[in-house]
């Protein structure tokens, strides 16, 4: 069918199709997502972000855009910001505050349909945003999407990380590669002394590391700063901060 | 049919059922639960917990349950911990790091059979720890449970705040009662200098109280011991600490 025949041409045109997931919510998979994207931007690669989270869509917020984007021949023009190439179903809500109340099967073929109809065009990497837990989402792109590999995002404490392995659990029964594990929230440095708090414990990223025998690839302290450029729609790396992105 | 007649009577004896629910992950809904269900416990309540919340099932862990519960004439006869009746979807599986790889219709049947096919004998309150966002477990719990309210949890930065407006905007479809908002990591008290940080920003649950015109139930601050709580198994209302909880 032609969308068979869309698909295969987005996929020819895109390098590398990586997923961001975690299992737990709030540790960071979108902050990850979008400042991940922004590194890459930065040193010279083609980037895109597919933000799969239908319920929670928080990637136009990340990167403050409010507009919406157009249609060429049935075709979704992603929306560019920093040069990053954005599709969430988040641009088509009215308000950003209504919620999608679709069940199961309704979010799985958006998920597939924003992916197949977008022009990304060429793109050395698409990130995939995907929401908590291992339901439809996860399955979804899991099993309709070419990935190259998933990158799993943990924060310290037990209860991350053992929905982590639960993320990791689903990815090997759907074939996808581990590529290896960031830790965030790692610590928080009291700016008055300079002196570290774990006040989501600490061992997380290495824990999982060992687990599944992945990369730790990096560790990203609380900074106030990296949740303010979320609030303001400007993820942290192109504010300055190198964002220990290893993960290259 | 009999389970009808099962439903009727569980719905008979337990006064309350109310969810607890954001929209956005790990703003701290389990742990939320946990320590309002503990609160009530503490002042004489029999209370009830129904972890809803299938692909990251949490509870258990914060109550330090390793056991399976048993069925008793194909009813499950629920663990009880602290005095605490719970179920959770999270006992079924084998190893605490599987995940269930389910998507919507089975989820939803999980869900109800969880409530319908448990001896929950009689109760003051049964609290369902929801998942995040406006899926299949927000809408069945709120279609086919017969629940009394709604208890919103946020944390006070932007992200949140417009996630757990999608969350009011599902259960106000589904005509079921807000009862109130509760914000949580509200600041950081740095154990040195007594000085606050708002790591996650300011004034979320006054932003949703407005909105949703509800009240605001109460402030948590970002506290170790907290934290520590989760992991270990033990509610920090055991552990002596006052959770404020005015949501009583
Ligand atoms: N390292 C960090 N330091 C401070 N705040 C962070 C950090 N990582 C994420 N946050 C904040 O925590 C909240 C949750 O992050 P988010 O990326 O939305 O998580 P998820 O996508 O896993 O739900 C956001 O407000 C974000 O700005
Ligand atoms: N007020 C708090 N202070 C410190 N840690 C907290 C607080 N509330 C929650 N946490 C921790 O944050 C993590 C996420 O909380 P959780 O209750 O699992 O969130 P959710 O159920 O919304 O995903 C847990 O490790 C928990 O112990």
């Amino acid at each position: 069918s032609s969308s068979l025949k869309k698909e295969k041409s987005n996929k020819e045109k895109i390098r590398n199709i990586i997923a961001v997931a975690s299992g737990k919510g709030g540790v960071g998979k979108s902050t990850i997502t979008s400042n991940l994207a922004a590194s890459f931007k930065k040193i010279g690669y083609s980037v895109g972000i597919l933000d799969a989270d239908i319920n929670g869509p928080n990637i136009p917020m990340m990167f403050g855009i409010k507009e919406r984007p157009e249609a060429i021949d049935e075709m979704i023009l992603p929306i560019e910001k920093y040069g990053i190439k954005i599709v969430s179903l988040g641009f088509l809500m009215e308000e950003e505050s209504n919620a999608i109340l679709w069940r199961g099967p309704l979010i799985s073929k958006a998920i597939t349909e924003l992916f197949e109809y977008s022009l990304w065009g060429e793109l050395d990497f698409l990130l995939v945003d995907l929401p908590p837990g291992t339901g439809d989402e996860t399955l979804t792109v899991g099993q309709s999407l070419p990935l190259d590999g998933v990158l799993i995002v943990t924060t310290p404490q037990d209860v991350s990380v053992v929905d982590a392995k639960r993320s990791a659990y689903a990815f090997n029964k759907l074939n996808v590669k581990i590529l290896g594990v960031v830790e965030n929230m790692s610590y928080f440095i009291c700016p008055e002394n300079e002196k570290e708090y774990d006040i989501f414990g600490s061992g997380g990223g290495e824990k999982i590391s060992k687990y599944l025998n992945i990369p730790l690839l990096g560790k990203i302290p609380i900074e106030i700063e990296i949740r303010k450029g979320g609030d303001i729609g400007e993820p942290i790396v192109f504010l300055n901060q190198d964002l220990k992105s290893s993960v290259e």
